[in-house]
This record gives C-alpha cells, structure tokens and sequence, in this order.
C-alpha cells in the first residue's frame, strides 16, 4: 500500500458517498447516467468474485464488498425507487452500452495474464471500467451544463484513476517484480476519458466562484 | 488455484 493508492481508494468513496448523498438526499437522478452505473456494477461484480477464495488484506475484501454494494444499491434506487426512478431520462440516457461490453469481453478473453476463467473476466473487468464513464459524459455533454455534485461525482471518479496512475509509477520503481501491463493500459485510458471533463471543471472553479461546469 | 492471486489492488 502507499498514499497515492490509498488516496486513490479514498477518492473512489468519495465519489460513491456523493452520488448516495445525491440521489438519496437530492431524490433526483437527474444528469446521472444509469448506463455508466450499471456498467460499474458489472465490473465490481465480475472483478471481484475473487472475494470467495483471494484474501489479500482486510482491507481489500472490505472494499470489496463496499464497492459491490454501493454499485448494486445506487443502480437499485435509480432504476426502481420512487421518485428517483421518474427522474431517470431513459431518451436522453440511451448510449449503446453493448457496444461497450461487447468489445470488452472479447478482449478479455483474448489479453489476459494468465488464461484462466477469472484472469478472462477480471481483464473484461479491466477493459469495461476503463470505458464505463463514457454513457455518464455523453448524457453531460448533451445537458452543456454540469449540476454541480455531478460535477464533483466525476471529478472525483476521474481522480481516483489518476491517483492509481501515480501508485502503479510508484511500484514500478519501488517494488522488483511489479508488471500490470493491463491495468496500466486500461488506467491510462480511463483517466485520458477526463482530461476534456478536468479542463471544464477546473476552468468552472477557478475563480473560487461555484459557477456550474460548462461543456461545448 | 482459481487466479488472480497477484491482482492485490482493487
């Protein structure tokens, strides 16, 4: 463990305690992508069957189950609770995420490290989240304007990422036989998906001013 | 084993 992984995990709870707050307290769905939440309950779901036989720390299989739980619940209340569910826009949500599974299943199945079942699906894993975003900034790009816990759900999301980026350069030069060509890619990937977002956000909250997140 | 022993991130 070091602090720019251990940031990172806490920036992901930061993301899941927004948008909870958001949804739960704001009773409104509205400008979240349910597509984009689905797909990461897929990926914690599929990542983490590992939880029945990998016990690597406590602390792992904790998140784990926080993640798992977290991603199902937020995909509940947005899909079935009243009066979130009436605030879902399903004309305005509607990015074709099987064109995102899809492809990613395929090359889980053909990159893999290690050619086991769950090595294919925790590479599928890898693939998906690293693309799951892309339904939540279409819906934002078509909204222009950002509301702005959303805002912050994102950025949030995207710094977790980051920070990943930086603990794999940190193992990379620190630990002797630390090689994750697939998560390094995905990663890599995932956070270029929030350099336009980060621009727009940083450009909204420069001026200390809360002015809301402009996209073109 | 059933893999991803050496995947400790999560």
């Amino acid at each position: 463990m070091n602090i720019f992984r251990f940031l990172g995990d806490m920036s992901h709870i930061l993301s899941f305690v927004i948008l909870l707050l958001k949804i739960t307290q704001g009773k409104s769905a509205a400008g979240i992508s349910l597509r984009t939440q689905e797909l990461y309950m897929i990926v914690f779901c599929s990542r983490y069957l590992d939880l029945f036989w990998n016990f690597s720390s406590l602390y792992n299989s904790f998140l784990k189950v926080v993640f798992i739980a977290c991603s199902s619940a937020i995909v509940y209340i947005i899909r079935f609770k009243s009066p979130q569910k009436d605030t879902w826009n399903p004309e305005l949500d509607n990015f074709p995420i099987q064109y995102l599974i899809g492809p990613c299943a395929v090359a889980g199945l053909l990159i893999n490290q290690d050619w086991t079942p769950f090595e294919m699906i925790w590479a599928f894993s890898i693939y998906l989240e690293a693309v799951a975003i892309l339904p939540q900034l279409f819906l934002l790009q078509k909204q222009g304007e950002v509301e702005n816990l959303t805002s912050h759900y994102v950025a949030a999301l995207g710094a977790y990422r980051g920070l990943y980026l930086m603990n794999w350069v940190y193992r990379y030069f620190t630990e002797d036989d630390y090689l994750q060509r697939i998560v390094w890619f995905a990663g890599t990937v995932q956070t270029g998906l929030y350099i336009d977002f980060f621009y727009h956000y940083y450009q909204s909250k420069r001026g200390g001013l809360s002015r809301p997140v402009k996209l073109p | 084993a059933w893999g991803g022993e050496d995947h400790d991130e999560l």
